[in-house]
C-alpha cells in the first residue's frame, strides 16, 4: 500500500512528464523548435477535395492539410498529412545536428477515429541520415514497425548511436496498415544529443 | 517507385498550393 | 495506505485541475477571454529573419512571433515573443477590471529546449497597474523572480490586495537567465478578483 502523500507524487511527476510534451525529451523536428520540411521526394499529398472554403458565399479553394502538420504538435483527428498510397517520403530539417537516438511516431488512438481503425496509420517505415537535402540514399538509421495494436505514441530507439551526426533526417514509410488509398501522418519527432 | 529511389523534381513543395516554411539563418528565438 | 478508490480520486482531480488551464483559476489576460496586448512600450521584437515563408516557391515574407504569444496558450518551444536583450516590457489591457492578486509566468521546462537551457527565460520581473496605458509610472503590483530550477510555470502572488482595480497592467522585465541577444516570453497571466 502507498500513502496519500505518495500518490501525489506520482500524480504530480506523471503529469509535469505528460505536459513536457509527453516525452520530456527535446524534438528536434518540432516546426516551432526550428524544424522544417525540406520536400515530400516522391509523395503526392493525397488532394481529396472534400474542404472547402469560402468567402461570402463564393468558394475560395480546397484545403488540405501540408505535410507541415507532421512537425506539429496538434494531433486532432484530421490533423495529419495523407499523401497517396502506402508508400512516402518526408525529408525534415532538423533545428540542429544530432546524433539521431530515438524517433517518436504518433497516430490517433482507434477511440477517436470516426472509422473504428486506423488502416491510414503508417505501419513500416524507415528513417536515414542525410548529409545534403538531395543526397539519394542516406545512411540508415533503423527500420521500425509503428503497432496499430500499441499506444497512440510509440517511441523506436536506434539500435546503436549513429558515429556521424545528422541535420536532415529522411521518413520513408514502406507500408500502412491497409487504407487502399492513402496514409495519414499526424507527428514524427527526432530526439537525440546534439553535437558539443 | 519500390527502389525508394527519388524519381521526381526535389522542388515538388515549390509548386504546392500551401505556405512553405524553411529556416534560413539558424534557430528562431526559444 | 489509500485505498484503490482513493487513488482513483486523487488522480481524476489532478487530472480536473490540468485541464483548467493547469490553474483553476481565471487568467484575465487572455486573448481569447478578453485580454489585448495594448503596447510594448520601449522593447524591440526580436526580429532574427530566420523563418522564411514562401508560396508557389517565392519568398512571401519572414515571420516572428508577435507579442500575442504571451497571452496565447500555446507554449511549445519557439512560440514565445523574443525582445531584444534583457529588459523588456508589456502592456495588456485585461478582459475586466479587476484588483490582481497572482501573476503566472511560464516558460518551456529545461528538458525541450534544444541548446538544453532556458537562458532566454525572465528572471526579475515587475507588475503595475496603470490607470491609463500611457501612464508611465503605475502602482507597483510586486516585484517577483522566476526560477529558472523551479517548475516550468510559477505563481507569484501580491503580498496584499491592491486598494485599487485596474484593467491594465504592466510586465516589466529587468532581467533574464543569460542570454545574450534576447529574452523570450511564453506565457503571462494575470488572476484577480473582479469588482463587484
Amino acid at each position: 500500500g502507498i500513502t496519500e502523500a505518495q500518490a501525489h507524487v506520482i500524480v504530480n511527476n506523471a503529469l509535469k512528464l505528460y505536459s513536457q510534451d509527453k516525452t520530456g525529451m527535446v524534438d528536434f523536428a518540432l516546426e516551432s523548435g526550428g524544424g522544417s520540411i525540406l520536400s515530400t521526394r516522391c509523395s503526392e499529398t493525397y488532394e481529396t477535395k472534400t474542404a472547402l472554403l469560402s468567402l461570402f458565399g463564393v468558394p475560395l479553394w480546397y484545403f488540405s492539410q501540408s505535410p507541415r502538420v507532421v512537425i506539429q504538435p496538434d494531433i486532432y483527428p484530421g490533423n495529419c498529412w495523407a499523401f497517396k498510397g502506402s508508400q512516402g517520403y518526408l525529408v525534415v530539417r532538423l533545428s540542429m545536428k544530432i546524433y539521431p537516438t530515438t524517433f517518436t511516431m504518433e497516430h490517433i488512438p482507434k477511440t477517436l477515429s470516426p472509422t473504428g481503425n486506423i488502416s491510414s496509420a503508417p505501419r513500416d517505415f524507415a528513417v536515414y541520415g542525410l548529409e545534403t537535402e538531395y543526397q539519394e540514399e542516406g545512411q540508415p538509421l533503423g527500420r521500425f514497425t509503428y503497432d496499430q495494436d500499441g499506444d497512440s505514441l510509440q517511441m523506436f530507439h536506434t539500435l546503436e548511436r549513429p558515429d556521424r551526426a545528422f541535420q536532415i533526417v529522411e521518413l520513408r514509410v514502406l507500408s500502412n496498415w491497409g487504407h487502399p488509398e492513402y496514409t495519414c501522418l499526424y507527428r514524427f519527432r527526432v530526439h537525440g544529443e546534439p553535437i558539443q | 517507385p519500390l527502389s525508394g529511389v527519388p524519381c521526381c523534381s526535389h522542388a515538388r513543395l515549390a509548386r504546392t498550393p500551401y505556405l512553405v516554411l524553411s529556416y534560413v539563418n539558424g534557430l528562431p528565438p526559444i
